[in-house]
């Protein structure tokens, strides 16, 4: 499994559409204080599935759709998509083995959150599946927050254990 | 189950010891099942006698972690610098990538509290990770979020972030050569 | 008491309101009593009514940090990126210190998060009190741990500590000269 | 009231006796990763009074005793002084006026903290009474330690107002 691409629109400060292509190997992302940089990470936890408005930086859910600035007025939806590739038997949509899949994650001002595989409405659960076993799941070890790297260290012994058993 | 987290521990503990001493240049790491406190008990004649308690249950333990700097001997890992708990840690996370790659993996920032020699350390790992997985179908993807110019230096691939309309975050390709004037790359992205 | 609690807190308030839009360049910050939450309730006829609440005592009373960065419009704090969570706490600081000013402040690597842009900006506050209270007899003494080039460069003096023996720490003295090649200067400490 | 001179025997890493002279205006502290530097800011807690060993990242008070590297064996004291100058007419030792003075901390093996003025054993609460009203008391806003800048905004609102007491 690859990631392929990743596609915004209305999501934090990133209102307008904008899509990142991913390569292998490496991939730095850059700028100054406050620009979004971040943000792009969370939009990728935020599609794969995450429940916690705490873990997005935010009191509640619709905290993610972009809330406006100095020259705009805030939106009414959030929407992330991810294409992945390469991801083996996996996924088997519409009765044809498919290499490549799009998650989307669309959220209303009202709280509703919906899910899409390659544009198809699915439940939480389908994508849940789709990472299944690859160590994205909870994505305690695939994903290090800004300013977590010492948490492992600092936390209880109890809660280290999440990272093993991830991984398990 | 049991066996499963058993190979698990066995696996990361081993790749840990491996990887810290990697990332350091020396000293030693482990990783231990918490064991329970020996217990003391007073005989009715008054003696004090300590026994072991029972084993903890695996799937109950907590993790303790060891982590000895070369030519250090930290009583426990608080005593460790900003720095070295920041590469005791990626030693920790690369251990247990290693032992069950994700797809991918993404660190927001991972190298600020180290110093540019350990930046360096910490690029070299990613690098070794990247050609590790190559061809072998596991997970070689690292997007890093960084602001020291090092890291940028040695990536695949840059992504510059800037927000021309203050609020509005938009992507900006950024070349090789102008990461060599870091300073000019970021205030060239500010607003 | 009371009556001094609330001059400081109006004193700070107003720093803090103005070091903000300095470090930031505008925008706007505010201290803020916390208020209890209006009261609903239930009339027997089924009508809900709202009433305010009792105001809290000024010396109970938590505190609300408001910090709009340019432009932006964040509906809380924890929503700022790191390196804007950094300068409105640095805001903060510096509020209640130019407020009641100590005879000396230490800031451990309180640089970290910041970009290039940004660290110049924390570093020509720090000038600014120093100037400021040079002669008035106020602290005018910073102590700033710090791996970034630019804080070095213009400070007043420089310590450097290493460990030729691993384990130990020792004082080396730094000219300024090495600091232009950063890189080595660190890596020349580094055992 | 100003800083003078700090000086360290046996506290954390510093293992030989060590002085650091302060000037006026900004002074920068480098070095590579774990070298020492935080352990400097640890003794200038440590020897205002700072009575939380887990503040000085330890478990017990004694963990800010040299304790031995590859090279050497543990130590069985640490002792830090701090001399201050400029400090005003706060201080009257045996019976004259002095503008400078010299608050020393030393900690043995066995638990037992002392402290001293000019070289006379004398009580916390002296030390204490020192900097009473300068904003050093708890050190709540003069000492920012590593990693710890963004805490006064993940604090609670009750939390906070520790930084507004201290400077009332
Ligand atoms: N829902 C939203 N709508 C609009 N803007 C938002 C929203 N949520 C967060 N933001 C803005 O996004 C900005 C933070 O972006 P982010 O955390 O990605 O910055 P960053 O590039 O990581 O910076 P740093 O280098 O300081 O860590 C804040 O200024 C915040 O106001
Ligand atoms: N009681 C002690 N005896 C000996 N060494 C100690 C003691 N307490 C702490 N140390 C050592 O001091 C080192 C940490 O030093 P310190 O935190 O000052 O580093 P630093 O220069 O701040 O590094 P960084 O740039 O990573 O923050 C650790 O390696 C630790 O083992
Ligand atoms: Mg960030
Ligand atoms: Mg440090």
């Amino acid at each position: 499994m690859r990631l392929k691409r990743l596609e915004t629109f209305g999501f934090k400060s990133f209102a307008d559409r904008m899509t990142f292509d991913f390569e292998d190997g490496i991939t730095a992302v850059i700028g100054p204080n406050g620009c979004g940089k971040s943000n792009i990470v969370d939009a990728i936890k935020w599609v794969i599935g995450e429940q916690s408005a705490k873990a997005l930086r935010g009191e509640d859910m619709t905290d993610v759709i972009f809330n406006g600035c100095a020259t705009r007025r805030g939106m009414a939806l959030a929407e992330v998509s991810l294409v992945l590739d390469q991801i083996g038997d996996r996924i088997k949509l519409d009765g044809n083995l498919s290499d490549e899949v799009a998650i989307t994650r669309r959220l209303t001002r009202d709280g509703t959150s919906s899910y899409f595989l390659n544009g198809k409405i699915c439940r939480l659960k389908d994508i849940k599946e789709l990472f299944m076993d690859t160590g994205v799941g909870t994505a305690a070890y695939s994903v290090i927050e800004q300013g977590r790297v010492g948490f492992i260290l600092e936390s209880n012994t109890k809660d280290r254990r999440i990272i093993l058993e991830e991984a398990a | 189950s049991r066996a499963l987290f058993q190979t698990t521990f066995r696996e990361v503990r081993k790749n840990f010891q491996e990887l810290f001493r990697k990332l350091f240049g020396g000293g030693r790491a482990d990783l231990v099942l918490e064991q329970p406190e020996a217990i003391t008990e007073t005989t009715p004649e008054g003696e004090v006698i300590t026994r072991k308690a029972e084993p903890l249950d695996i799937l109950e333990a907590g993790l303790e972690i060891v982590a000895q700097p070369p030519g250090k001997n930290p009583k426990i890992i608080t005593q460790l610098s900003g720095g070295e708990k920041a590469l005791t840690a990626i030693a920790l996370l690369f251990a247990v990538y290693q032992t069950k790659p994700s797809p991918f993996c993404i660190l927001d920032e991972v190298d600020a509290p180290l110093d540019e020699a350990n930046v360096d350390v910490y690029c070299s790992m990613l690098r070794e990770f990247v050609r590790g997985a190559a061809g072998s179908g596991l997970g070689s993807q690292f997007i890093v979020v960084t602001h020291k110019k090092r890291t940028m230096q040695r990536a695949d691939a840059i992504y510059g972030v800037t927000q021309n309309e203050p609020g509005v975050s938009t992507k900006i390709s950024v070349k090789f050569e102008e990461v060599g004037k870091l300073g000019d790359s970021e205030r060239e992205l500010a607003p």
